[in-house]
């Protein structure tokens, strides 16, 4: 089975990670809730770290 | 013949001089393991703490030994990021003892979870996978310790609270400026042809033409008067190798890698010299844990153990083996960052590749196959909700064992009467955690699944979606479908059977409307997905329904049914305001 999401053009700004599995033609295994990108329209993009290049403290 | 990473590794054993003041000065530098009743080492640790800045460099992991609960043959494999190693197979005992160790290149950003699995190996069965352990490398070699043995207990696949056996290993990292001092030292150990552990001048001189450097070839002479400290006209490895490395920090000798000839220095002195050492082990067969798979599952077939010894697999060919080479689907875990094999039956991989990636078997499709699927998936509903049905549930978790957790299950086995029941099984509270929850413009994953994400269908039919005839429109259909759809992202959460299966709203809004779309219970497999005779995702059954946000506009949420899983049920109602993380329904067998 399947889902599939579709947000309007310019809606998201879908975690980078998970665009670049896809561009390799890679899944990515993942769980209900972890982060899938945060909305464009809200102009708060920038507050969150990218996830590629966040260190662990 | 220059000795291996192994015999390295053990020179504070082999009683030589030259050795014991080597590994003296190399340990030196080892950040040690946490704490541990073992101690390994001889010498007093000089320890840093490894900040996570400076994350880079090589890990040195050794697998020594297990104490398993039963007798067999035994084989451990080291999983980091997408590469794989395993050790030779252990005699027939219950602690199997390895000793081999392995250097692994830790990048900045990179994958720092290391996976250990243990398996079990005999002429009768095939291998399985008996226990694991991860390891957050970050972790573990940024603390201070004054020993460096671990012993970490080995949990059962299918429930990580069970422990089946411990096992021993020694981790640490090495300095980058011993590991260049080190370097040095072997390679100049191949050109030292008399093996009297000197130089002369003629081979100093071939060993400079080796590296490709022309202003180093023209100024021979001077570095090698530099590094004849004594003026004897021979030079020691150690007078060389110290040459070599305060060389490096200043004006490069070493132009192309001497192994592999690849030329050096696009990026920085750390990645050529850890590529230089890599290149070495690698090249020589010198590492005692063979590698190149990509997971611990590829590491345990024989056939391929044979034919990918020392290959390396780039990772740009992996993800779905598509047309003949289709056995298997591998999948990136986001939070390891390692890849996952996805375990799909042999006899289906046929069957599927030779209905949905030919021709003929799609001709056969459109010929009957269609109302087939659909009857089939009914028998198998309403056997599914029989009693009786209820028995498979042991084997089902057995056959994907590591990948079905039952101990995030709400309820134990027993409790299910139908292994309909037990597939639309709940989670206990909190086993998903919601990331940010109190923030609505952040989206979250819809369900446990495997993820492709694309910001346009131009992409999607890119890199995945290989059906002819997709788009958006036709996914949606025309009384859903806007404009500001067609040109959307796309997200697709692909649920594999042993997944929990109820899928969730990925954001916050209210549900507008449902619209159900009769269609085919192809599979929705990535074979059939790739497969450019099949349109999966605009001919299958399926209910498109829109949320409503503040955050996002309108989303299109599309529930897909596939062969057998072919019933999808909705737990919301039109009309309802609900919250990104809340359950939307469930996937269950059916029609």
């Amino acid at each position: 089975s399947t889902v599939i999401c579709v947000f309007e053009k310019d809606a998201i700004q879908i975690d980078e990670d998970l665009l670049s599995n896809s561009e390799r033609s890679l899944e990515t295994l993942v769980s209900v809730g972890m982060r899938l990108g945060i909305s464009k329209r809200s102009g708060r993009i920038d507050e969150l770290p990218n996830m590629e290049t966040c260190k662990l403290e | 013949g220059h000795g291996s990473s192994r015999a390295d590794a053990s020179d504070d054993s082999s009683g030589d001089g030259h050795a014991r003041h080597h590994h003296s000065r190399f340990s030196r530098f080892r950040r040690r393991f946490r704490s541990n009743r073992h101690d390994h080492g001889s010498d007093p640790p000089l320890v840093k703490n490894l900040a996570a800045d400076d994350f880079a460099g090589i890990a040195r992991i050794e697998i020594i030994s297990a104490e398993m609960q039963f007798k067999d043959r035994w084989f451990a494999c080291l999983s980091l990021g997408e590469r794989t190693y395993r050790t030779e197979t252990s005699d027939h005992t219950e602690k199997p003892i390895w000793r081999s160790e392995k250097k692994l290149v830790l990048e900045k950003d990179g994958p720092t979870i290391a996976r250990i699995s243990v398996i079990e190996t005999n002429r009768l069965s095939k291998n399985n996978l008996v226990g694991y352990c991860e390891i957050n490398l970050l972790e573990v070699l940024s603390q201070e310790s004054e020993n460096n043995i671990e012993e970490l207990s080995l949990l059962d696949p299918s429930s990580s609270s069970t422990t089946v056996g411990s096992i021993s290993i020694l981790c640490y990292v090495e300095d980058p400026i011993e590991t260049e001092k080190f370097f040095a030292r072997r390679i100049l150990s191949v050109v030292d042809l008399n093996g009297d552990g000197k130089l002369s001048y003629s081979e100093f001189a071939e060993l400079i033409n080796a590296f490709g450097n022309q202003v180093a070839a023209i100024k021979t002479e001077d570095l090698f008067k530099q590094a004849d400290k004594n003026g004897d006209g021979v030079v020691d490895l150690d007078e060389l190798a110290t040459l070599i490395a305060v060389q490096q920090e200043n004006e490069p000798l070493i132009n192309n890698c001497p192994v592999c000839g690849e030329s050096l220095g696009k990026l920085d002195k750390l990645n050529d010299m850890i590529h230089m050492t890599l290149c070495f082990d690698e090249g020589t067969g010198n590492q005692v844990m063979t590698g190149g798979f990509l997971t611990d599952k590829e590491a345990s077939y024989g056939w391929i153990f044979k034919l990918s010894e020392w290959a390396h697999v780039s990772s740009y060919d992996i993800g779905l083996r598509s047309g003949s080479s289709a056995s298997h689907i591998l999948v990136v875990d986001r939070r390891t960052k390692g890849l996952v094999e996805e375990i799909i039956d042999g006899k289906i991989v046929l069957s599927m590749r030779a209905i949905y990636q030919s021709k003929v078997g799609l001709t056969l499709i459109n010929t009957g196959v269609k109302d087939l699927l659909q009857n089939i998936s009914e028998k198998q509903g309403k056997r599914m909700n029989s009693h009786e049905s209820a028995k498979d549930i042991p084997k089902f978790i057995e056959f994907f064992i590591g990948q079905l957790k039952m101990d995030e299950a709400k309820y134990p086995i027993e409790y299910f009467k139908t292994f309909n029941e037990f597939f639309i099984r709940e989670l206990k509270p909190g086993a998903r955690p919601i990331a940010y929850p109190e923030r609505d413009d952040i989206a979250v994953c819809a369900a446990d699944c495997r993820l492709m994400a694309f910001n346009s269908a131009n992409e999607s039919l890119r890199f995945w979606i290989k059906g002819r005839k997709f788009s958006i429109q036709g996914l949606l259909g025309k009384d859903t479908c806007s404009s500001a759809f067609v040109d959307g992202s796309l997200v697709i959460f692909r649920l594999a059977p042993q997944d929990y299966h109820r899928f969730h709203v990925p954001v916050s809004g209210t549900i507008e409307s449902f619209v159900d779309i009769p269609g085919y219970l192809y599979t929705v497999n990535p074979i059939a997905v790739n497969s450019k005779y099949c349109n999966v995702f605009t001919e299958n059954k399926r209910v498109v329904s829109i949320i409503s946000t503040s955050e996002f506009g309108k989303v299109a949420f599309v529930a897909i049914g596939a062969t057998m899983v072919g019933s999808i049920t909705f737990t919301k109602n039109e009309g309802d305001y609900v919250h990104k993380g809340d359950e939307f329904g469930y996937f269950s067998f059916g029609g």
